[in-house]
């Protein structure tokens, strides 16, 4: 059956706050969100750049934070190297 | 304004740069001007020089790439990554690379090349990303008519931090981004527009949802690439369901959220004298189809149904409406009147024709 709109958008936009967070937030590729103890590790990243673009922190990829990802901009990370 | 980790800098105050090619979306020229214009913004507020070179080794070497161009962070086509700078160091060290499948140009369309290539050196210089939104170094596209630009004070304090302040006598400033909550902010202009309120402040919009807490900040821009800075007055005919603004002898009308074809038009149009240069506030009013013109210390009054002037104006303000002073920006909302004089707030009731209330310019804010 085809996908449902819906979940083929959130696959979707799990794979762009995926993207933007190993590219600009140093979220590493290999993490485990299941296997760790503590924090979602994506969790975690998504409220550092949920703070940094002034952002209700809550750590889910809600509607302002996917219109932020969307954006065109720098190739350069916005924390660490 | 953040620095980049381990803090980087040129060692030297005279660099030199090289465009090793050119994108075939612009004129040659056009490429030229808006780089010696990119540098043109960080040499004006440092010691820093920079010289073209034409063919040998430069400390910042500016190219356009395609894809995957061999220094480990491939493009990523059309939108998306615009272009990224390597920080300050031998070699790659000072780079600019431009995503060549961008639309590049030197307006408002596409990827402002000027803009981006400004960003692009900040890293080049030492800086990373700003969390300020209205500064250069934070991270998203945002057009701004280069005409009018002007580094932000975020990126000066930055980039002075790094290199120190320039040599001329008069050191330059720049727009400071607004903060919703800080109490010395005031306004240009005050409109509704469709339930929501539109602060207007320099080259930024501060947009009130009733249904949302927080304050949305836009460059004015973003919407409305057309329209200038510095909005001096604005107000809303519902029942047209447009919102006139204006700035200096000009005015622009938005129908919905589009600015309409045709304007600006002169301010003449609606029947005000040659004597007036400048709108410094309006409000319409919904139930009588009035709307008020605040210029210096006098009002006009102009019939929407008419459309012409009322006669018997202009008069005072404080005859009318009381003791409120010049009028920054005014706005109608359930009913009542709020003026705005600096960061003084008057709550008129145009019924009782009386203040019956005072208070912070930011108050709509939830501060």
């Amino acid at each position: 059956f085809p996908v449902a709109p819906e979940a083929e958008d959130e696959g979707k936009n799990l794979q762009l706050v995926e993207n933007y967070l190993q590219n600009f937030y140093n979220l590493q590729r290999d993490h485990q969100p299941h296997l760790k103890k503590g924090e979602n590790p994506l969790a975690a990243k998504l409220k550092e750049m949920q703070e940094f673009f002034g952002l209700q922190v809550t750590g889910k990829p809600d509607l302002d934070t996917l219109e932020i990802m969307k954006k065109p901009r720098c190739g350069i990370p916005d924390i660490g190297q | 304004y953040v620095f980049t980790p381990g803090n980087p800098k040129w060692k030297r105050n005279n660099l030199t740069y090289r465009i090793l090619n050119y994108t075939p979306k612009m004129r040659r020229a056009d490429v030229n001007e808006a780089i010696r214009k990119a540098l043109s913004v960080w040499s004006n507020v440092t010691p820093l020089t920079f010289r073209k070179v034409e063919d040998k080794e430069a400390d910042i070497m500016i190219s356009f790439a395609y894809r995957d161009h061999h220094d480990n962070s491939p493009f990523d086509g059309p939108n998306g990554q615009l272009a990224h700078a390597f920080q300050p160091g031998e070699g790659i060290g000072g780079d600019v690379h431009l995503d060549e499948e961008e639309a590049w140009t030197k307006d408002g369309r596409g990827y402002n090349l000027f803009i981006v290539i400004a960003h692009e050196l900040g890293h080049s210089l030492g800086l990373s990303h700003s969390n300020d939104p209205g500064a250069l170094m934070y991270p998203t596209y945002s057009y701004t008519d280069p005409k009018e630009f002007l580094l932000p004070q975020d990126d000066i304090d930055g980039i002075q931090a790094i290199y120190g302040q320039s040599n001329a006598a008069v050191q330059p400033t720049g727009p400071i981004t607004p903060q919703t909550c800080d109490p010395n902010l005031t306004f240009d202009a005050i409109t509704t527009l469709r339930g929501e309120i539109i602060f207007f402040k320099g080259r930024y919009m501060l947009r009130k949802h009733p249904a949302r807490t927080e304050t949305e900040l836009n460059f004015i821009s973003l919407f409305w690439p057309k329209l200038p800075s510095g909005i001096q007055a604005a107000y809303e005919n519902v029942e047209r369901d447009e919102v006139l603004l204006f700035k200096e002898d000009k005015y622009w009308v938005l129908r919905g959220y589009d600015i309409a074809p045709g304007y600006p038009k002169p301010i003449y149009r609606l029947g005000f004298p040659k004597t007036v240069k400048r709108v410094n506030a309006a409000y319409s009013d919904e139930t009588t189809g009035k709307t008020y013109f605040f210029i210096a210390d006098r009002y006009w009054r102009y019939d929407e149904n008419k459309k012409s002037m009322d006669h018997g104006y202009p008069r005072k303000i404080v005859s009318d409406f009381g003791k409120i002073g010049r009028v920054d920006a005014v706005f109608q909302k359930d009913g009542y009147v709020y003026f705005f004089h600096g960061t003084t707030q008057f709550q008129f009731d145009p019924r009782a024709k009386r203040i019956i209330g005072q208070m912070k310019s930011i108050s709509w804010f939830n501060c």
